[in-house]
């Protein structure tokens, strides 16, 4: 479903070359749920950027169901970005001047959602990361957390087959990050999500059937929850 | 030392108040360092920035070292930002017109450190976060955890005597959060310096020898890493 195929990736800047990804290969099956570990700097954000159609690939293949990422054009990425992979980022990448509620609704009105419809579905999704009593509040009158809690819920408001998460739950205490992640696993049971989630904590990542090590910008390694 | 009492912390939003502290109080000794654990929500980064002088309380007394926070004129609250107190933000707040060597020694531009000693201090500390081949990089040509390294070297950049660290190892992995946690110990029992370091990572509290638990804005717990 998901293919990669020795995928590289180099930043330049200026002389200098950073090997973010250095010829990795995962497969991802549909309705799956995989978690990637790894030290700081070995390329996770990077291929989620590359699986997400944020950033392309300097050599390699990706497919995504019928979609070869390095070959669509720009046009047809956009397309894939709304309807296909909803993205949990890192660096949250909230609107700041934007509700809660209005950071959940804007992945709708780019998707042409109706105004009823995705006023519930976001009110409903902030429901769920329980944060009904904010709606109103911008990320500025929230807490690092909460803040993390609407990241997440904006990219669920497109219902997207594939969903990749880029460390949920690090600004999340244990409470918080076990109602996130067994939301995930809901999800990805009951509705067939395939889910990519980057993870630091071994705990989170046991909850996954499937948990990949990267270093150095290659897969390493592949454990089982038994292993962490 | 440093000494807390009924402090409260109240936004505002409209007609909408939000308690974020409700009467804490706390005291750290000089030379001490603490860890302040709590979930989502519970008035952490808000007591964080209240002790940093970036805030400031609507009732209570906040006592650091000589100095009464809430009696304090403005100016002189600049004066103790900029040697009394570092801050490792939750957010990082680095700056991303700047390269990593740049933003750690901007603490000591606004601190008239000459040129010389500024340069070699910022090396030194970003040496320390092993990011001593990205001096040259900007926070967007960084990843998660490589920039909440350049983070943790600029609060470290006037060399404090207090250092309020949030979540300092949120987006790092186990290897790296070690080798950052030591480093904080180490300057704690060499340099007695006062740290407190909000986590929420139980094996990262447990490195001190004191963890309070906060909960709706008040402490309603102390702990000792036997009991982590
Ligand atoms: N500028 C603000 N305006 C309004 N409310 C705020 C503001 N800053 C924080 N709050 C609220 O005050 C409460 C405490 O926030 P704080 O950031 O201190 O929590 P925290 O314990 O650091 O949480 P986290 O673990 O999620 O970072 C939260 O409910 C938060 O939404
Ligand atoms: N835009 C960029 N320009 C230059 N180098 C980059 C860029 N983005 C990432 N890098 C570099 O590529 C490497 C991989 O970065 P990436 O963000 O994928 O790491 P990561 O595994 O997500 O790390 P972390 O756990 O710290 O978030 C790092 O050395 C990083 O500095
Ligand atoms: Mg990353
Ligand atoms: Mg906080």
């Amino acid at each position: 479903f998901i293919s990669c195929t020795d995928v590289v990736r180099v930043y330049r800047i200026g002389d200098i070359e950073i090997a973010a990804l250095r010829g990795l290969s995962l497969e991802v099956d549909r309705g799956e749920m995989i978690s990637i570990m790894g030290p700081s700097g070995s390329g996770k954000t990077t291929l989620l950027n590359i699986l997400g159609g944020l950033d392309r690939a300097n050599a390699g293949t990706i497919r995504v169901d019928d979609v070869s990422l390095g070959f669509t054009p720009v046009s047809e990425l956009v397309n894939y970005r709304r309807r296909v992979v909803g993205h949990i980022f890192q660096n949250l990448n909230l609107i700041h001047t934007l509700t809660a509620l209005e950071n959940v609704e804007l992945p709708m009105i780019f998707n042409e959602t109706d105004r009823g419809t995705r006023k519930k579905r976001a009110e409903e999704l902030l429901h769920i990361v329980d944060l009904s009593d904010r709606l109103q509040h911008k990320p500025d009158e929230l807490s690092g957390g909460q803040q993390q809690r609407v990241a997440i819920a904006a990219a669920l408001a497109n219902d997207p087959p594939i969903l990749l998460a880029d460390e949920p739950t690090g600004e999340l205490d244990s409470e918080t990050s076990r109602i996130i992640v067994n939301y995930l696993l809901r999800i990805n049971r009951e509705f067939d999500k395939t889910i990519i989630m980057v993870t630091h904590n071994p705990i989170v990542a046991a909850a996954t059937r499937r948990i990949l090590r990267i270093e150095d910008g290659n897969i390493v390694g592949t454990y089982t929850p038994a292993q962490m």
